[in-house]
């Protein structure tokens, strides 16, 4: 038997967003600990990584690890059919093919249930090997989105340079070239608003916009997103979840052929 | 040129 229960299904409807645009499908594989989800985007470019703490949960059962294939379009049909602050309630029995969403509304006086066929995906698991970047980078996530967004007018991606003064984001392309530079936030009153570098060495790395674009879809789950980086390894994107976990994006990067 | 890479070549199937 798994049973997770949230109080406010909005959360898990933030999450479905940041993932949807990424992943047709996904498999929540679910333990003792929570649950977690592992996968590539179509394109093998990008990778997403989600956990969500049991701990995290108002109620959490999980009596045997349990697999479930889950079409994301399909999931996000049936949480549009919650409200916010509905309570939601995820169940399945043990080796089940369906699993059942449940919502109730804050009075207890609507309760919906809705089954949606589980799916056997055969996705492969990667290992992401520890690794020590050269150059962190916590800054607000709406900033982040901002960035993003304006410089994918320029061009199809993005250099972001990190050094000790702050973070540079480049683009270049027809229209002409556009550079954002961040320094790192001198008083922090408000430890959302800050931009906060950790670097032990520089770094210059080249990114496709259309992802990081993809990634900034996780910013209602967050004040502050993290960003990564270490010379020739993929960029990690980081959005906390409040209590619960966080959710992680990998991007290949581009290279110099 | 610049040259898109796949994670694949950075992490292994475990």
């Amino acid at each position: 038997m798994f049973e997770a229960r949230l109080g406010q299904a909005t959360i898990l409807k933030k999450i479905l967003d940041a993932i949807k645009d990424l992943l047709n499908e996904g498999t929540f594989d679910c333990s003792d600990s929570g649950i977690q989800l592992q996968a590539m985007d179509n394109s093998h470019v990008s990778l997403v990584s989600l956990t969500l703490r049991s701990d995290g949960f108002d109620k959490f059962r999980c009596d045997r690890n349990l697999s479930m294939g889950m079409n994301l379009g399909s999931m996000a049909k049936i949480l549009k059919c919650a409200n916010n602050e509905d309570n939601v309630t995820i169940k399945a029995q043990d080796n089940a093919d369906t699993v059942t969403i449940m919502f109730e509304s804050a009075n207890q006086e609507k309760v919906s249930d809705y089954g949606m066929k589980l799916m056997n995906l055969d996705q492969e698991h990667l290992g992401i090997p520890e690794t020590d970047y050269s150059c962190v980078v916590r800054m607000p996530a709406m900033e982040f989105a901002r960035i993003c967004r304006d410089l994918a007018q320029f061009s199809e991606s993005v250099v972001i340079c990190c050094t000790k003064e702050g973070v540079k984001f480049s683009a270049s392309g027809d229209v002409g070239t556009a550079n954002i530079k961040l320094a790192q936030t001198g008083n922090v009153d408000k430890e959302e608003e800050a931009v906060i570098i950790e670097m032990q060495e520089p770094v210059t790395l080249t990114f496709a916009c259309r992802y990081l674009n993809a990634f900034t879809k996780a910013t209602p789950l967050s004040t502050q997103v993290q960003l990564s980086m270490c010379a020739d390894v993929p960029l990690v994107v980081e959005y906390r979840i409040n209590e619960l976990g966080h959710i992680r994006y990998y991007l290949a990067p581009k290279i110099e052929d | 040129n610049v040259r898109q890479t796949t994670i694949g070549s950075y992490f292994n199937k475990i």
